[in-house]
C-alpha cells in the first residue's frame, strides 16, 4: 500500500462522509445529483460483489463496507428522508442516468479480464465510475450555484482520482508486473472529466470568487 | 505479492 494509493482511499472517504455529514446534519441535498448517487451506489455494489468470498485485507473488507454503507445511505437520505427528499432539486437533476449505465454495461461485456460475472461486474463498475460525476455536473452547470460543501464532494472526489492515478505510477515501476489497462483508461478518462470543473473551483478560490461554471 | 488480476484496489 503506497502513500498515493491511502491518500486517495482517504478522500475518497472524507467525499462521501463530508457528504453524508451535510445531508444528516443539515437536513438538505440542495446542489446534489440524485443521479450521480445512485450510480456510485451501482459502482460500488457491482465491484464489491466479492466482498465475502475473497478476502483481500481487513483494510479492504472495512473499506468496501464503509463505501456501500454511505453510498447507499445518501441514497436513501435523499429519496426516502421526509425533510431531505424536499430539498432534492429534481427539476434540475434530470440527467438521463441509463444513458449512461446502458453503454457501459455493454463495454464490459466486450472487454473484460475475464468473461465471467464478477469480471464483467467489475468492469462495468470501473466504466460506470468513470462517468458517474457527469449528472452532479451537469447539475452544477444547470443550477450554476455551487455550494461549498457540493464543491467541496467534486473537489475530494477529483483528488481522489489524481492521486490513484500517482499510485497507478508508483505500482508500475515498483511492482514487476502490475498492469490494469481497464482500471487506467478508464481512471485517466473520469480524471479528465474533473479537469474543467477543478480549472473554474481553483480559479474561483484564486480569484476569492464565488464559482461560476460556464454556461 | 498477490497474482496479477488479484483485485486489491478499492
Amino acid at each position: 500500500m503506497n502513500v498515493f494509493r491511502l491518500a486517495g482511499d482517504m478522500t475518497h472517504l472524507l467525499s462521501v462522509v463530508v457528504l453524508l455529514l451535510k445531508i444528516h446534519t443539515i437536513k438538505s441535498c440542495a446542489g446534489i445529483s440524485l443521479k450521480t448517487q445512485e450510480l456510485y451506489a451501482v459502482v460500488f455494489a457491482a465491484r464489491y460483489l466479492d466482498l465475502f468470498v475473497h478476502f483481500v485485507s481487513l483494510y479492504n473488507t472495512v473499506m468496501k463496507l464503509v463505501f456501500l454503507a454511505s453510498s447507499f445511505s445518501i441514497v436513501w437520505y435523499m429519496k426516502r428522508h421526509k425533510i431531505v427528499r424536499r430539498t432534492y432539486d429534481k427539476d434540475h437533476d434530470t440527467f438521463r442516468h441509463y444513458v449512461l449505465v446502458l453503454p457501459c454495461l455493454l463495454l464490459a461485456l466486450l472487454i473484460n479480464e475475464k468473461f465471467t460475472f464478477r469480471e464483467v461486474m467489475w468492469a462495468f463498475s470501473i466504466y460506470l465510475e468513470a462517468v458517474a460525476i457527469f449528472p452532479q455536473l451537469v447539475l452544477l452547470q444547470r443550477t450554476r450555484n455551487i455550494d461549498n460543501l457540493t464543491g467541496q464532494y467534486v473537489f475530494f472526489l477529483g483528488a481522489y482520482r489524481v492521486l490513484y492515478i500517482l499510485n497507478w505510477i508508483y505500482r508500475y515501476f515498483t511492482e514487476p508486473h502490475f498492469v490494469h489497462w481497464i482500471s487506467w483508461v478508464a481512471g485517466i478518462v473520469q480524471t479528465l472529466l474533473y479537469a474543467d470543473f477543478f480549472y473554474y473551483y481553483i480559479m474561483s478560490w484564486k480569484n476569492n470568487v464565488k464559482l461560476e461554471l460556464p454556461a | 505479492a498477490a497474482p496479477d488480476n488479484v483485485k486489491d484496489e478499492l
